[in-house]
């Protein structure tokens, strides 16, 4: 039997609709620990983590691993029917073939159930070695956000140079050249409008837009995003779930022929 | 120029 019950189930909804447009299925591995999920987009350039921690969840029991193939676009229809003060629970027997979700209203006055068909998904499964990045950099993710959409405006990647000074966003183009260059913040009156660069040395990659765009649909998520970036090995672009998990993205970089 | 490469480039099977 597997049982999670999330009171802000608007953190699920916020979830499926940061990975829906970068994967169309995956699967869920439930266990006593939590939920996570890992999968590659379809060309393979990138690799999406979500980490949901037990102890997050309102109620959490799983008695045995379990593998869930969901299609994203199907469980993205289904929580798209929670309205977002809803409590959501997803609930599935030991060996089933379908999982269901239940929304509740915080009244407790509405109650919907929806039961949806799992896929037997044969994913490759990625280790991520731990690394120590040489620069970290944290900032508000609305601003990451923005820094995207408008640099995809002149090409199609985006170079980003750390520094100690700070880091460079730069594209280039048809149209012409963007920079936009953000220092480390002196002073915040709060902590997510910081601009926090940790650097061990300077390091400048190059990634896709298109990818770049696709992450930042989890702005929603955390009013901070942290970049993490060392020499010649993907970017980690990552988001906190509330207090119950992490979303990673992890793109390799464009490298020189 | 330059090429993008997969993540399968950084990231081995587990």
């Amino acid at each position: 039997m597997f049982e999670a019950r999330l009171v802000q189930g608007s953190l699920l909804k916020k979830v499926l609709d940061a990975i829906k447009e970068l994967l169309n299925e995956a699967s869920w591995d439930c266990a006593d620990s939590g939920i996570q999920l890992q999968a590659m987009d379809n060309s393979h350039v990138s690799l999406v983590s979500v980490n949901l921690r037990a102890e997050g969840f309102d109620k959490y029991r799983c008695d045995r691993n379990l593998i869930m193939g969901m299609d994203l676009t199907s469980m993205s229809k289904i929580l798209k029917c929670a309205a977002n003060d809803d409590i959501i629970t997803m609930k599935a027997q030991d060996n089933a073939d379908t999982v269901t979700f239940i929304f509740e209203s915080p009244s407790q006055e509405k109650v919907s159930d929806y039961e949806m068909k799992l896929m037997n998904l044969d994913q490759d499964h990625l280790g991520i070695p731990e690394t120590d990045y040489a620069c970290v950099i944290k900032l508000p993710s609305g601003e990451f956000a923005r820094i995207c959409r408008d640099l995809s405006n002149f090409g199609e990647s985006i170079v980003i140079a750390c520094s100690k000074e700070g880091v460079k966003f730069s594209a280039a183009g048809d149209i012409g050249t963007g920079n936009i260059k953000l220092a480390q913040t002196s002073s915040v009156d709060k902590e997510e409008e910081a601009v926090i660069i940790e650097m061990q040395e300077p390091v400048t990659l190059t990634f896709a837009c298109r990818y770049l765009n696709m992450f930042t649909k989890a702005t929603p998520l955390s009013p901070q995003v942290s970049l993490s970036m060392s020499p010649d090995v993907p970017l980690v672009v990552e988001y906190s779930i509330g207090d119950i998990g992490q979303i990673q993205y992890f793109l390799a970089p464009k490298i020189d022929d | 120029m330059s090429s993008q490469k997969t993540i399968k480039n950084f990231f081995k099977p587990s």
